[in-house]
């Protein structure tokens, strides 16, 4: 079985400047085994 | 064992009944052998099953890139009841075992499987069949979740397969080198996906100084649910800041689906599609797997804007239990004729804020068959 995760990660400061990305960032890696729980990214407030 | 018995005094039976001069003994080592043939024939499948991911692992760590490469073996998957081997597949597994037995079983299961049995929250006899163990809870923290404010957590145990940004035209996820499937097709062509078309792109800049939060909550669903219509996904772009993850769940993992954040489940669709396996060998070698099986898709909000979570089944792992819509079944004998067909959708609290879920909640979880 398979989860697929979509998701819009916060992105306030697109409202300013529209050409910058999202600060949202993975902390993981592919290959990676991840656990229930586990930070898959973080963004900054 | 008393099966075998009784079908070695039936062959005896019938031997001294027909006056057969034969020996009674060639009968007898029948079932044995067939069984021992078939115990044989699992073994070295699975054998196999594990070199096979061991060269894969190898290949990943070695950074080669598999290409996708449709084979006959895909070919004659699709000719294979996958559903009903599937559904006789959770029959056989929902038998209840003797009490004695269960033990032996489940550790035989984790052995092969690599599941940890120490973290199990219940003892092991506590589990009448092997697809109750394999929905077990675990024990209290074993699943500690990321208290960060500002993180998004995995809703499951399991291999990180691919993670991105969605960017550019058609909102392509993909699936290995060589191929991709679109968002759209995965979660539904009503989906609440926050895409930008042409005519979007002007009204949005006019709206600049809106507040984004406000929008998200007004404008995507109450557009999309109040006037569902198919995009054109192919001139289609994804918003700004759209990632997806895909992870996989090996046959071991722990198969209950917990919530990545704090969110308003608002849409649920179920697509009655094939059952596949979903393995690494089959997303190389079929092709928009994940759009072909049967899957629950659900669609909401959350502090970032659009959420979605997209649990697929497969061959084995068949069906799909909602914690939050118990009475929803999967997995059910086909009705529809064509995959095309649109997915059952129900929406939660059309006028409300939908179901809401706190990050760490159960959400759902594989079934086996």
């Amino acid at each position: 079985s398979t989860v697929v995760l979509v998701f819009q990660a916060p992105t306030l400061k697109m409202l300013q400047n529209r050409d910058s990305s999202s600060e949202f960032r993975f902390s993981i890696r592919r290959g990676d085994r991840v656990r229930v729980g586990e930070a898959l990214g973080r963004w900054h407030d | 064992t008393s099966l075998l018995k009784r079908v070695q005094t039936a062959s005896q039976v019938r031997a001294s009944f027909n006056g057969s001069s034969g020996n009674p003994r060639g009968n007898i080592f029948l079932v044995p052998g067939a069984t021992v043939a078939t115990l044989l024939m699992l073994g070295a499948l699975h054998a196999r099953r594990l070199y096979d991911d061991k060269k894969v692992e190898e290949a990943r760590e070695k950074g080669i890139e598999f290409e996708f490469q449709p084979d006959h073996k895909a070919s004659f998957l699709r000719m294979l009841p996958l559903r009903s081997i599937s559904r006789l597949f959770g029959s056989l597994t929902s038998v209840e075992l003797p009490v004695w037995m269960r033990p032996h079983v489940y550790r035989a299961w984790a052995r092969a499987f690599h599941s940890n049995l120490e973290e199990v929250a219940l003892p092991l006899e506590n589990y009448a069949s092997l697809r109750e163990f394999f929905v077990r809870t675990l024990k209290e923290g074993s699943r500690p979740i990321d208290p960060d404010p500002h993180c998004l957590v995995s809703p499951v145990d399991g291999t990180v397969l691919r993670f991105g940004e969605l960017k550019g035209s058609g909102t392509m996820i993909e699936q290995v080198k060589g191929f991709s499937y679109s968002v759209s097709s995965l979660l539904g062509a009503s989906s609440l996906l926050p895409v930008i078309t042409e005519g979007d792109m002007h009204k949005e800049s006019s709206e600049q100084q809106g507040n984004l939060k406000e929008k998200n909550k007004k404008s995507w669903w109450r557009f999309s649910l109040a006037s569902p219509k198919i995009r054109d996904t192919v001139s289609a772009c994804p918003a700004k800041g759209l990632y997806y993850c895909v992870i996989y769940l090996s046959p071991g993992d722990y198969h209950l689906i917990h919530s990545p954040a704090d969110w308003n489940v608002l849409v649920r669709r179920h697509f009655s599609g094939h059952l596949f396996p979903v393995n690494e060998r089959a997303t190389r070698t079929i092709r928009n797997l994940y759009v072909q099986n049967e899957r629950v898709v659900l669609e909401g909000l959350w502090e970032g804007g659009f959420m979605a979570i997209a649990a697929i089944g497969a061959t084995n792992i068949g069906s799909i239990k909602l914690f939050i819509e118990p009475e929803l079944q999967t997995n059910q004998r086909r009705q529809k004729i064509l995959n095309s067909e649109p997915p059952d959708e129900r929406v939660y609290e059309l006028e409300g804020v939908g179901k809401t879920l706190k990050k760490g909640a159960e959400v759902a979880a594989f079934n086996l068959g």
